[in-house]
């Protein structure tokens, strides 16, 4: 009755040529994307998958950090909702962050990120819980007042329609004037990856074209 | 001072949505 490799997570590279295909990378850079995957992954238990220790560590260099940003990434990488991240997983979740990826899908993570409740919308009160997380993961501190007017400004512009919600066409238009707010859906180094991680030559499996 | 700061401005500087210290040594 029940497909128990859907949970399973495949270990290894897989086939770079398929993940090619179906993300912006090249072979080359999946290839390259797997050194770094490989490194990330073998930080606590080195079993060629990425828990969220493991990624923890990676983003922060210490696994005691809490932070509600670094759950919802996770989360949203794992798309398997199993608590770890195959290679596969890993790959096309950042292949969204590439400079190349398509402006949608880039919109779509983000919003799905901010929508905490997945409902589809963000109200108010997520909005609120980002706002307050945010601030204390950064040390910084803002009076209640200044936190709501922050809130008040934000929905009178993104909140086009005065149901205190934010869906996802509010978004769009939101993020498309502000494309700053994009901006953390970018990841530059991934342009370059070839060359931080250039031992993936030594491991490559495909001939040079 | 006028608060101009958008919400999604000060949640995007969250450490945590940092992704490039991934590929910090």
């Amino acid at each position: 009755c029940c497909d128990f490799d859907l949970y399973k997570e495949s270990r290894g590279l897989g086939d770079p040529e398929i993940l090619a295909r179906e993300t912006v990378f090249s072979v080359s850079e999946v290839e390259a994307l797997y050194e770094l995957f490989k490194k990330i992954s073998s930080a606590v238990i080195d079993d060629g998958l990425i828990n969220k220790e493991e990624f923890q560590l990676a983003l922060f260099k210490t696994n005691k950090k809490e932070s509600l940003f670094a759950d919802r990434v996770f989360d949203l990488f794992d798309t398997k909702h199993n608590g770890i991240l195959g290679f596969e997983e890993f790959a096309r979740a950042l292949s969204v962050f590439h400079p190349n990826a398509p402006v949608d899908d880039k919109i779509e993570f983000s919003f799905q990120l901010y929508d905490l409740k997945h409902q589809g919308f963000i109200e108010r009160q997520e909005v609120k819980q980002m706002v307050v997380a945010t601030l204390a993961e950064s040390g910084m501190n803002l009076s209640d007042d200044v936190i709501e007017s922050i809130i008040d400004k934000t929905f009178e512009e993104a909140d086009t329609k005065h149901d205190g919600k934010i869906d996802k066409e509010k978004w769009r238009i939101l993020v498309l004037r502000h494309p700053s707010l994009l901006k953390n859906v970018t990841l530059q180094y991934l342009k370059d990856i070839t060359t931080t991680f250039p031992s993936f030559v030594f491991h490559s499996q495909v001939a040079d074209t | 001072k006028p608060v101009t700061m958008n919400a999604f401005e000060l949640i995007s500087t969250s450490q945590g949505l940092n992704l490039s210290s991934l590929f910090e040594k």
